[in-house]
């Protein structure tokens, strides 16, 4: 699950 | 006046950023793909010395409402994210605190 949310994590 | 004794009191401020050489240290995430399950651009990560930290205000699990005047309420998440990231160097933030509660979820 953490590889999936750091994938969703837009860096800005 | 204190109107009730939990009262929904949303604190909510504006943060001016320059973008620095990896920008402006923040990662956002959609309220959706969070336990919140509601739509939403908030703060997931901030870097360490980013400018987004160097404020010192923002913080893990606050709610982005606008940038630079656009709101983002109801906006989907790429679309908000490409207008920060298509911002300039100087962009102007309307973010809403969260509470402790909202903070742990993200």
């Amino acid at each position: 699950r953490q590889a999936r949310e750091t994938q969703q994590v837009s860096d800005v | 006046s204190r109107s009730s004794a939990t009262d929904d009191f949303c604190y909510v401020f504006v943060v001016e950023l320059e973008r620095g050489p990896i920008g402006l240290g923040m990662g956002l995430i959609d309220g959706l793909h969070t336990p919140l399950c509601s739509p939403g651009i908030y703060i997931r990560t901030l870097i360490e010395d980013s400018p987004a930290a160097a404020d010192g205000r923002l913080s893990i699990g606050d709610r982005i409402l606008a940038v630079n005047g656009t709101s983002l309420i109801g906006a989907d998440y790429q679309s908000a994210v490409d207008l920060i990231r298509s911002g300039g160097k100087k962009l102007r933030f309307l973010v809403a605190k969260s509470d402790m509660e909202i903070a742990k979820k993200i």
